[in-house]
């Protein structure tokens, strides 16, 4: 019966130590999330999870989250986050270290650069299935838009348009730059 | 939200209260903090377009859904992490090589009588590419399961430095002083340095993602010189035969819009 089915839920999966990460550079870090698609039990809670790993000066794209709250914990060494809100003002531009959480609302934009050898976080998301929309980079919402409607909107010409939706190959997470690479060595 | 807030004894017929004029058209608000619209945890907005204006792409906290009332033009619903359905055809390959080839996610056509949906966070944006103005009236459910903030609409901008339609009532509601960059893009928040690694581009690009350049107060609408170029599909005439087969012949290889778009053919590749 149901009752048997919901009793023996599984109520366990390890995003922290995963040898498959969803995204992955190794240059930059990893990223791991779990959904109720990985863990059917958080449809019914409506919360997930993402446990993410940055190597030094290694970026996360500004970015935000559809349809969920935020609350970022640092696991282990320091990044540096900037938090926008709705009006375009930083509400955070700080460092984030171990043991500390920070908020980040719902549509508000976020990006981290890593600090240290080894930025390692854990972001509990208030739903099941949490979606981000990126506002940088190869699939953010700048390069789905038409190029004229880019050049438009941020009153570019169209080759600078064309810049911007096409200068960044990453994804999510862009690998330390060449100079930054040389300097940590 | 407070308590009895829907014992409402009486209802009234509103007007807009407020009203915010940019360089292509005009956003006009209700006060979304009236008891009303707080218990029926909606904000309602009505934007009106001129020949040539573009809505600069906006996020919102909440779903919304739009009724066009007068006027017809393109619009387009950005779906984070689906691809880029519609592309510019292909030329001759040594053209190709030296050519930027656009590709970008849908784009659609609305026209009067027309209700648009659009999902949380998902990016919107509206053009006009008629005499025509368009009127679209937009209603956005604070109240959804899916806004996870406050029941204050909020609309996120990715570019300009205009005035927030709901600013006005966001700081009516939390008596907020304001601030020095209100009204600024979800772009001007950042560093710029973050954003130059984050985007790879110049300083220069930067300052404009950021609307920092000094001719940058056209508002949340902006006027296109020329007007846009988008590739879409050519719009269907209902009960024309022959324009149905044109069409389809069409629809398979999407043209761009502009006398530019229409020289070249795709090259047909026959290999696997």
């Amino acid at each position: 019966g149901l009752e048997e089915t919901v009793c023996t839920a599984k109520l366990r999966v390890n995003i922290g130590s995963s040898p498959s990460p969803d995204i992955y550079n190794p240059q930059a870090g990893r990223i791991n999330t779990v959904t109720s698609l990985d863990l059917p039990v958080l449809r019914w809670l409506k919360l997930s999870a993402e446990h993410g790993s940055l190597r030094k000066n290694a970026l996360i794209v500004p970015h935000y989250n559809r349809n969920a709250n935020s609350v970022i914990y640092a696991l282990k060494g320091r990044a540096r986050l900037q938090v926008v809100n709705c009006n375009g003002n930083t509400v955070f531009d700080g460092e984030l270290e171990a043991g500390r959480a920070l908020t980040v609302p719902q549509n508000y934009a976020v990006a981290a650069k890593s600090l240290s050898e080894r930025f390692t976080y854990v972001a509990f998301k208030t739903n099941d299935r949490d979606g981000i929309a990126r506002l940088a980079g190869t699939s953010s919402v700048i390069n789905d838009l038409p190029l004229d409607v880019v050049a438009a909107t941020f009153n570019l010409q169209r080759n600078e348009a064309r810049q911007l939706k096409s200068n960044n190959p990453f994804k999510l997470l862009v690998p330390p730059r060449e100079s930054e690479k040389r300097a940590s060595a | 939200s407070q308590q009895n807030e829907c014992q409402l004894e009486r209802l009234d017929a509103l007007e807009p209260d407020n009203r915010i004029e940019s360089e292509g058209g005009l956003i006009e608000t209700w006060n979304p903090n009236n008891r009303q619209f707080r218990c029926a945890g909606v904000a309602l907005s009505r934007v009106t377009l001129q020949r040539n204006a573009l809505r600069r792409p906006y996020y919102s906290n909440a779903p919304q859904e739009i009724y066009i009332q007068q006027g017809n033009g393109y619009f387009g619903v950005v779906f984070p992490g689906c691809p880029e359905t519609f592309e510019e055809p292909q030329e001759s390959e040594q053209r190709e090589r030296r050519r930027y080839r656009d590709s970008h996610q849908k784009v659609n056509r609305f026209r009067e009588g027309d209700i648009i949906a659009v999902p949380t966070g998902n990016v919107l944006w509206m053009y006009n590419d008629q005499d025509t103005p368009v009127i679209a009236i937009s209603l956005t459910d604070t109240g959804s399961s899916n806004n996870q903030l406050d029941q204050i609409p909020r609309r996120f901008y990715l570019a300009g430095n205009q005035e927030q339609e709901f600013l006005r009532y966001q700081r009516e509601q939390g008596g907020k002083q304001e601030q020095e960059n209100d009204g600024n893009n979800i772009f001007s928040g950042f560093k710029r340095d973050f954003l130059e690694d984050a985007l790879n581009v110049n300083r220069h690009i930067v300052d404009r993602l950021q609307g920092r350049n000094e001719d940058e107060e056209k508002g949340a609408i902006v006027k296109v010189k020329g007007g846009l170029s988008i590739i879409t599909p050519p719009e269907r005439q209902r009960g024309s035969r022959q324009e149905e087969d044109e069409d389809e012949k069409e629809e398979r290889q999407p043209s761009r819009r502009r006398d530019e778009s229409q020289k070249g053919e795709s090259r047909r590749h026959g290999d696997n």
